[in-house]
């Protein structure tokens, strides 16, 4: 049953690479159902994300939110910063295909902090990129210009030129 | 209007784009 629970999850990725989508949370959904079973809150988490990632490709970001937040929940259970982090990031993202920029803000802005507690500079980046793009949204743009430095000032450090 | 903005979300789409090949694996 263990190794079955993996295959699902197996076939679930598989499908999500091919572009199936809804293949792949058919899968991921059984995954997750022995994952409960077992009471794997790991593979829970993952099966969680792997849900949330497919449903923005159905456009079904409203889903997406709701397992993300699973993810989170989970992440922090598992006291796993890093998870966490990536959580925030895909909320605040999703948030902002909802056009709810108050709450992506709220989102990328733990990320933020959990970046900058993990000294990923990378990850700081990404989410001042973020953050500036959605003052931008809400007019803003003290704020946006503010991230806007932050972000260039941490993509000249790290050397990315894009 | 709206959705011509989003698609010009430049964070987004950069994410979008690598969680196009992002799986969380057993």
């Amino acid at each position: 049953r263990a190794a079955q629970g993996r295959a699902y999850g197996n076939l679930g990725n598989t499908q999500y690479l091919l572009g199936n989508f809804s293949e792949a949370t058919a899968f991921h959904k059984e995954r997750l159902a022995i994952a409960k079973e077992f009471g794997d809150r790991a593979a829970e988490r993952r099966a969680y994300s792997n849900l949330g990632n497919a449903h923005i490709f159905l456009g079904r970001f409203d889903v997406s939110a709701e397992y993300y937040k699973k993810t989170l929940q989970l992440s922090r259970q598992l006291k796993d910063q890093a998870v966490e982090a990536q959580a925030c990031y895909s909320l605040g993202n999703t948030y902002t295909l909802l056009q709810d920029f108050e709450r992506a803000i709220e989102y990328h802005l733990k990320h933020l902090q959990i970046a900058q507690e993990l000294r990923d500079r990378v990850g700081e980046g990404r989410a001042c990129w973020s953050l500036g793009n959605a003052y931008v949204s809400l007019g803003n743009h003290e704020q946006a210009l503010n991230f806007a430095k932050k972000h260039l000032e941490i993509s000249q450090e790290i050397g990315d030129c894009n | 209007v709206q959705s011509v903005h989003l698609l010009q979300v430049d964070s987004v789409q950069r994410w979008m784009r690598d969680l196009k090949l992002m799986t969380e694996c057993e």
